[in-house]
């Protein structure tokens, strides 16, 4: 969850 | 999403199209550093990786299927099909200067030491000096366009917005990306002096010219 997180912005 | 980031996907995408636009009414690439187009390109694609693999929303695979795609055909606009008109021989700055030192970087700090990560770390650091050779380019020429001033104006706000956007985040969803963080600062403070001479001269309709 936290390694999706960083990746939500572009 | 908060409105700053919004605001500054939205001022990121006006600087790419304005960069394409320029390009393609004067059907020339004078004035643009191809190898800043270059390394943006390959932020695009080694940052974007994920696109297959993981979904987060439309809105963000729809904006990083336009990212790739357009900084590919400005890459090809400028390489390609107007070579005649790059100046090449103004465009001097080292690439390897920026890239091996955001490749070393990322290999020290990345979030887990998997090639998505130090690819996407990699990326983040490459993003923050690669507008270093259009920036070298706009010194040495003593001069940039108005388009091309705007194109810069637009790309440099775009990561000044998404530094209010962490702010917005941290104080209201605790989420704190330091890595992302620390290379935004970098990128923004670059643009510095070229905000500064855009708000003096550009936006009271003079030429961007740096003094000597």
């Amino acid at each position: 969850k936290e390694q999706q997180q960083h990746h939500d912005e572009l | 999403m908060t409105l700053f980031r919004l605001a500054g996907d939205l001022s990121h995408v006006l600087a790419i199209l304005l960069l394409l636009y320029k390009i393609w009414t004067t059907k020339s690439a004078a004035g643009i550093s191809g190898k800043t187009q270059l390394m943006f390109c390959m932020v695009y694609v080694t940052r974007y990786l994920d696109l297959f693999t993981s979904f987060i929303s439309v809105y963000n695979s729809t904006m990083k299927v336009l990212f790739i795609s357009a900084s590919v055909a400005t890459v090809y606009l400028i390489y390609f099909k107007f070579k005649a008109t790059y100046d090449g021989n103004h465009d001097t700055f080292r690439m390897e200067f920026v890239i091996v030192p955001a490749l070393i970087l990322a290999l020290i700090w990345n979030y887990a030491f998997t090639f998505f990560e130090i690819s996407w770390a990699f990326s983040i650091f490459l993003e923050a000096v690669a507008i270093l050779p259009q920036l070298f380019m706009v010194t040495k020429t003593g001069e940039a366009e108005n388009i091309t001033s705007h194109y810069l104006f637009a790309l440099g706000s775009y990561r000044a917005l998404y530094i209010l956007n962490w702010i917005d985040r941290y104080y209201f969803e605790g989420h704190w990306d330091p890595i992302a963080v620390t290379a935004g600062i970098v990128q923004t403070v670059l643009y510095g002096d070229f905000f500064y001479l855009y708000f003096t001269r550009v936006i009271k309709g003079r030429k961007l010219q740096v003094l000597p």
